[in-house]
């Protein structure tokens, strides 16, 4: 049985296929297997990001540990059960048919709200849920108050989240791992990234999430996209002293994976 | 005839509500009528900005120059005529209500394909493209090779707004003028950002925009969504010391302006 990651936030620009390729990408290199799904069908950028790395490889004869990537099988209408959603057909069909082969399976899912994602939400063991060290990012999880501290109520984000929940406690599934990490975190501005933090701990015991190690802002997370790289694969590929911020990154990526507990995953 | 700005990317996270709310407070306070629509039905990022300012201003007593948030409205399915798009309606009602009473509009567009973007797209006598200084933020625009070098044909962003200055040239109407800027620009990361740079001159001949000066990365960007204010609002709510940072992006916000060239706006 693979192990289901799903990466979402309804949040644009959050950093959902960011942490998918980054994640799916160490997982294969600690030697697992590990499948690729990208829901965003219009923008496509893990799916992507993955077809450079695919072209990278095979132009230069290297061969790196990589995710696998699957895409939504195109159906026939007529192969449809009565009632059956179409989306719900193919994404089960996707994920069916990398099961057999991968430990881990790496769904990425679009910036907004869209029957795909609903669905694969409900079909997390894993969920990572990235967001930017702002409250306009915070305000999809909950509203708060003027001065950033008292917590409203949830947003749109958290009730999608907790239906997909529900879903699952009905079917009598296992409970989603529900994990929320900061992205691209500046090196100072500490006022604003303390008042993030308390709201964020004081979030996580109301609507059940754990607070993992994020990401700080920096260059090498997205400059690797046309090569379809990460920081990861640097030594592979030639770069034989990786700078300051590169050994960092590399520490941030590890101590994400440790803090994700996935079975058989040792760091 | 108000002057229409469309601020738009379908890319997740690029700073639209961030780059509408600034320059719709940066017009305001110039002395303009400003209005401000909002098509982000579900995460309505603008929406709640706005909310929080007027919030905020009512609890202290405060009156700021700010630009006015008008909603779609709610219509009955029989109000709109034969064939009749329900979203074209809401969006030319709304548009309607804005016209009499402002110089300019404001229209903050979602991170998604949605028919009040694409509707929008052809309303727009300025459209607005903010991106991150990412090559992922790139490939919505137009797809490049491994080196990040080559222009390869443009992506589904660029389509969408070639569509939607086709539908206004067979109206008649007046040709966009489409701005590209940069967003959340890092201080350092001089490689990536010359090479997004290039790209992106030889893009803007090839697909037709202009490139404007955009924002760095700064918590004063992000940090007074809570109570609706911006860093041009800070003296008057009893900031006495603007730090450099403040200072900087206030500058930012006024090249942008300027850049923006719009009629009857002196900076
Ligand atoms: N830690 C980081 N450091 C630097 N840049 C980053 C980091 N994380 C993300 N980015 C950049 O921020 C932008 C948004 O990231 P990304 O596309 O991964 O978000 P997303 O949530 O998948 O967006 P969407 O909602 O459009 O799917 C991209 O330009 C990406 O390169
Ligand atoms: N120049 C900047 N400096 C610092 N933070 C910024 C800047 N611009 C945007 N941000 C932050 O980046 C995130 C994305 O910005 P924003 O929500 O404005 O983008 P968007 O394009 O409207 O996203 P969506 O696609 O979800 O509508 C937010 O958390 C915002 O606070
Ligand atoms: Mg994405
Ligand atoms: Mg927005």
């Amino acid at each position: 049985m693979a192990h289901i990651i799903v990466v979402g936030n309804e949040k644009g620009g959050a950093g959902k296929s960011t942490v998918s390729m980054h994640v799916a990408t160490a997982l294969a290199r600690l030697g697992h297997r590990v499948g690729a799904l990208d829901l965003d069908l219009r923008q496509r950028t893990l799916g992507r990001y993955l077809d450079n790395r695919y072209a990278f490889l095979k132009k230069s004869g290297m061969d790196l540990p990589s995710p696998v990537l699957a895409e939504l099988p195109q159906i026939e209408a007529d192969s449809l059960t009565p009632g059956e959603n179409a989306y719900d057909h193919r994404l089960s069909h996707a994920v069916a048919e990398l099961e057999g082969k991968s430990d881990f399976i790496i769904i990425d899912c679009p910036g907004s709200h869209t029957r795909l994602s609903q669905v694969a939400h409900s079909l997390a063991d894993t969920l990572i849920t990235p967001m930017n060290d702002s409250f306009i990012d915070f305000d999809l999880l909950a509203r708060v108050d003027n001065d950033g501290v008292k917590i409203l109520g949830p947003s749109v984000y958290s009730e999608m989240v907790w239906s997909a929940r529900q879903l699952r406690a009905q079917a009598g599934l296992q409970p989603i791992d529900w994990v929320v990490l900061r992205n691209r975190l500046g090196a100072q501005q500490m006022v604003n990234k303390m008042k993030i933090e308390r709201a964020l701990e004081r979030l996580s015991k109301r609507i059940g999430f754990r607070i993992v190690p994020g990401f700080s802002e920096r260059v090498v997370f997205r400059e690797l996209f046309p090569r379809g790289l990460t920081l990861l694969d640097l030594k592979d590929v030639g770069v034989k002293q990786l700078n300051i911020s590169n050994v960092a990154a590399r520490q941030e990526l590890r101590d994400l994976i440790k803090a994700l507990n996935l079975p058989g995953v040792e760091v």
